[in-house]
């Protein structure tokens, strides 16, 4: 699986259509201070099936929807759209019949989350199973939440460990 | 499950070794599990000996040292079982700038090795520089998030204008 | 000893308020004592409210907005019963440019409202530029620290050099 | 009380005496990550009479003596020398015929810590009480280490609290 590209409406600070493309080798991502670049990240990994609102910064899964600013009402959905490239056929065969995948994630507030691969709804554990197949998913090690560097350093030996868990 | 566990500590352990050496410009390290006979309830302890420094435990380094130390073991995770995309939210954040400068050669390395996209968050000028292309997060409006494409030139001009 | 804490607490919130604004370039936030009848159970709370955002808990900010509020509590605090030593062992880390110019001309006014004598462990090249001196810290040997006045322009080549 | 200069001796990685004059103003401290900036730091929370070896990242307090190199030999004895002005005269009365006064503490392999004030032995006790009658001290929340201002982000209500009784 090769991941292209994402879209996020209405995702934390993110209210507006963005398009982000996701290029091969090494991508900065610059900006002051609460101007939303972890926010971008984290719509990486919940659009993954990441069910934890903690992992998300959030009291509550909802609390990922726009909530508004002085200028702008909030909203009471969000959504966010990664498209893989599939031309390897490395999918489970649910999903393996496609060159392209589009998988989207929609919350609505007061109604959970729901999924779509290629406008098909699926559970969201069919989501982290095609995620688990192509070695990442929303707990992959490889994506280093802001401050985890430290947690691991502060981590007890034994919770330590688990990290291993992700590689075996 | 203890069979597997075993196997992938001896790859992320050689791994971590090579790796620390690297980021460290010298040095050694090593994993080891203790405290139990069952690995699956076992801990992960961090032996270090930074270049010229005696062997201790990663308690004892600098704050710098220590968060290198774990940038290692996050890479030896991930070269154990390579994803199709890393991302790094400001992991060179405690790091001086010889040390930057290792952690992005090594980013390169990995550019090579692996078919993995990586997206790294950052501050630091250093790492911009040695980035193939920047994205820049602004809240023109406030509260709101808008990505822009960034010229490389120009990132010495967001970070001065931040 | 309840009488002084919220005495104390009526202190600090005011000096935090008005860090805050400063540190933040606009916003406002507030501290809060709750859970408890009684002050000395009670926890501290942080409510704010950046610049054109909303009005949340300290939780929900970003990194660097969290680090600069708790930089505004460490100093009202401090403001409440100054010290003659302040030491900040890189507190400027998560901080974008523009706001380690802020807190570096907090620090300034801090020097003109206080006989207080500050030394700030630093990476930053902004907050190196503003000291009134530098000092830097070598390992010629290894493992031995040695100490050596430096001067303000040769920072610079220190960093690059690191 | 003006803090003037600080002496360290066998001090974590400042085995050779190092002499460190603190002037007015802002003083800004550099070096490469695990140079010894943070030691020198230490060393002035640990002469104020510091008693936690946790906060020194130590193991046991005797963790603070230079404990060698591939090249050097360890030592068994640190100590630091703190000198102070005492010109405005707000010392305890045991210690306040004197316009400078020097703070030693010195550590001994297995022994534990001894202290002086202008080279006459004191306890413990007396040197936080000097130190707490200048609104200073080892846990002064001026005194703000590596990390701190992470632990005072991730702290429990209840524990952020205590910062206040610092001030009060
Ligand atoms: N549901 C939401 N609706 C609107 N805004 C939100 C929402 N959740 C978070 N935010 C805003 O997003 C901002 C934080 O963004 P983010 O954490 O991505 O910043 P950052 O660019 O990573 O900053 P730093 O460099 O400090 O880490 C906060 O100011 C917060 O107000
Ligand atoms: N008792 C000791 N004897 C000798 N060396 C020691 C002792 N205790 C600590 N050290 C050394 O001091 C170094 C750490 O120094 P310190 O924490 O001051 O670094 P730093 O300059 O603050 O780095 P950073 O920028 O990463 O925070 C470690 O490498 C450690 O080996
Ligand atoms: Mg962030
Ligand atoms: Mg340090």
């Amino acid at each position: 699986l090769a991941f292209n590209q994402i879209k996020l409406v209405g995702f934390k600070s993110f209210v507006d259509p963005t398009d982000f493309l996701i290029e091969p080798g090494l991508t900065g991502i610059v900006g002051p201070n609460g101007c939303g670049k972890s926010n971008l990240l984290e719509a990486i990994r919940w659009v993954m099936g990441a069910n934890s609102a903690k992992a998300m910064r959030a009291k509550g899964m909802d609390d990922v929807i726009f909530s508004g600013t002085k200028a702008r009402p909030g909203r009471n959905q969000a959504h966010v759209t990664l498209t893989v490239d599939n031309s390897a056929r490395v999918a489970p065969p649910m999903f393996n019949d496609d060159d392209v995948l589009e998988i989207t994630r929609i919350i609505t507030s007061g109604q959970g989350s729901k999924y779509k691969v290629n406008n098909k709804t699926v559970r969201a554990k069919d989501i982290q199973l095609l995620f688990a197949d192509a070695s990442t998913g929303a707990n992959s090690p490889a994506l280093v939440r802001q401050g985890q560097i430290s947690e691991l350093i502060a981590a007890k030996p034994s919770n330590r460990r688990r990290i291993l868990e992700e590689a075996a | 499950g203890r069979e597997r566990l075993l196997k992938a500590f001896d790859t992320v352990n050689g791994h971590f070794s090579r790796l620390f050496t690297t980021l460290f410009g010298g040095g050694e390290a090593s994993l080891a599990l203790t405290e139990s006979e069952d690995p699956l309830e076992a801990g992960l302890e961090i032996m270090v000996s930074p270049p010229g420094k005696k062997l201790g435990s990663m308690s004892l380094m600098s704050g710098g040292e220590q968060a290198l130390t774990a940038t290692a073991l996050i890479f030896a995770v991930f070269l154990s079982n390579p994803a199709p995309i890393c991302v790094l939210d400001e992991v060179d954040a405690p790091l001086d700038d010889a040390n930057v400068a290792r952690y992005c050669n090594l980013l390169d390395e990995m550019t090579k090795q692996t078919n993995t996209k990586f997206i790294a968050i950052t501050h630091n000028a250093v790492t911009m520089s040695r980035m193939n292309r920047l994205f820049g997060v602004t809240m023109a409006e406030q509260g709101v998030s808008q990505l822009v494409s960034m010229e490389l030139e120009s990132a010495a001009r967001l970070v001065a204008a931040e």
